[in-house]
């Protein structure tokens, strides 16, 4: 209905501009109606501006700008309605050493809400997680789970 | 719904049967490129209901049964199991239940079946349970490999649905 | 024809002149997100004569001219040289030269000037040098961030005109 | 004209089926024509198998995997009518360790051909590299090039 997207949007856009200068350690962002005089048809625009930038177009900010302006988007959703469990397949892949930092920082926090089960080749969200899970192929074409020693995190994975 | 385990068994690469518990906080799958890490996460997808093979990178349903490889022929038959703990906030016909086992199956002649505690249900019944639930159904609680961008590179009117999906 | 040297100054994230001298084999380019090292690729395909504002990221081509930050106004005016060694391999109007420069630049009014070895020649004349030399003009020899995968996930008739590019 | 295609298209293939096992350390691939009648018009299709796995529909492999696939077409399209120098922005983000010493080792050896220009966060492929340029911004939004000390290399960026 008309008025609870109003509401969602409303809640989702005050905790996206939190959540933004959160990852970017600065910097603004907010969402827009396309067209608030229909809100049951209106597309939803994306504004987003890094730290010391200038206002542009969201087409411009680089790869790793676009991947952490959606992952502040995604935790921004997360935080106003929790789903029981959140799956994210490498989403920290284009962000440097930097932002992977930042990124996993808040991933411990609202990590605390949910279960998170995260996919990486990154060794700095490696050492973030609780626990590991190391699938190898000894066997080219089959899937096996392997224990993965990373200093103080052991996972024996065989049930 | 916390998810306590999934078990995998020829299911994509998974030719022999795999657990993993998931306990809470932040769990982290690694290896190296196609060991098979984003196909724990089709199967996730795909026990709890996902009808588009395209969807688990698929061009038929059948693709998601293990195909074989160098050292193994291919099966007949997978099956993934997701074992819920009950926190309380479940359908009332299960809420006696400590644990709710979700599981699928399908055979190479088509033939699906799902079952709830090991009782045969219709696919409807595990689509019901997880909408009532809010588990996985929601556009943001799996991104996949590269899809972050799409947020970002998405038309307004697309950008709509994952508001939608909160409201 | 061999990059000598690559000249940036105004051109979206370089609002001061920034030199690079690219030699043989490989020149890595590195640094943290958002630094301006696809920019460096953008201002190189710009100044071959990319015509389409959105094939480098933009809205509209006045998108490319530095547009300010917190420490800087907007400047007026994107200026891009490629310096190329002639290896032999150029149209004979230009076999003459060691060297050959070409600049493109964009006023913030809207005038766009093109000059090869800081003679004012047309857009045409560009390209045309480009097209002979087969400098940057093939799809493959440019491969921007994220379009790897493009080539797998393409369509038939899509991927066919890289190989017609080869043709 | 058909002819030229049909040549292309077989000297592309050729080279792609010997590039693809460098890359992967064994496996197959090829080319094909989705319409051998009608050369003018034909698709082109890709056929991927990595070592010691089925071959399955191009959809099914891996993010990397499949990065790994493109790589090795356009190291076989270079390889067959190179152009004077080639841009490859970022194109190692999706593999793992192992791939991304593989891809390097074939980098190093093609350009010896033409000039490579490599955008990456990868420690490995930055250590590949001859020179390398490091682009920073001490003032937000501003780019600046410096010199970057990596062992061995170091590049005085400033003209
Ligand atoms: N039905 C099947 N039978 C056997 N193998 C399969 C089947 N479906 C997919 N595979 C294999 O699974 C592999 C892909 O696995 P997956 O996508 O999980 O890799 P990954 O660990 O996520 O790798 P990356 O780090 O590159 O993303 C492919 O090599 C594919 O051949
Ligand atoms: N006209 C302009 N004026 C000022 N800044 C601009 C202009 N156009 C683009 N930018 C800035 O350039 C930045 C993007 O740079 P670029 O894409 O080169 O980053 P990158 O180094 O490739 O980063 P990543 O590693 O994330 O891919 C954006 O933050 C954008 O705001
Ligand atoms: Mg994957
Ligand atoms: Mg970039």
């Amino acid at each position: 209905s008309r008025d609870r997207f109003a509401e969602a949007f409303r809640a989702v856009n005050e905790m996206f501009q939190k959540v933004f200068p959160r990852l970017f350690r600065g910097g603004e962002a907010r969402l827009e109606l396309t067209d608030e005089e229909n809100l049951l048809e209106s597309g939803v625009e994306i504004v987003s501006q890094p730290p010391g930038k200038k206002l542009q177009s969201v087409s411009l900010l680089s790869g790793g700008e676009k991947a952490l302006t959606a992952t502040a988007l995604v935790f921004a959703i997360f935080l106003i309605k929790p789903s029981p469990f959140c799956v994210l397949d490498e989403v920290d892949a284009p962000l440097d050493d930097a932002n992977v930092n930042r990124f996993n920082e808040m991933l411990r926090d609202i990590s605390k809400i949910s279960q998170f089960i995260v996919i990486t080749h990154n060794k700095l969200t490696m050492a973030e997680s609780d626990r590991l899970y190391g699938i190898t192929m000894e066997e080219p074409g089959l899937s096996k789970v392997v224990s993965v020693n990373l200093g103080s995190k052991v996972v024996v994975a065989a049930a | 719904m916390r998810i306590q385990r999934l078990e995998i068994h020829g299911f994509k690469s998974f030719a022999d049967k795999v657990v993993l518990n998931f306990g809470e906080g932040i769990s982290g799958i690694v290896g190296p490129n196609g060991c098979g890490k984003s196909n724990v996460v089709d199967a996730l997808r795909w026990c709890m209901g996902e009808m588009s093979a395209k969807q688990l990178r698929g061009r038929a349903m059948n693709d998601i049964i293990f195909a074989g490889c160098d050292s193994r022929g291919p099966l007949g038959l997978a099956e993934v199991t997701i074992t819920f703990n009950n926190d309380g906030n479940v359908p009332p016909q299960y809420a006696a239940y400590t644990e709710i086992a979700v599981t699928r199956r399908l055979h190479r002649d088509g033939t699906s079946e799902y079952l709830i505690n090991k009782t045969p249900v219709r696919l409807r019944d595990i689509t019901d349970l997880f909408l009532g639930t809010g588990v996985g159904t929601r556009a943001y609680s799996i991104i996949e490999q590269g899809r972050i961008g799409f947020i970002v590179s998405a038309r307004p009117e697309d950008r709509r649905t994952i508001i939608e999906e909160v409201a």
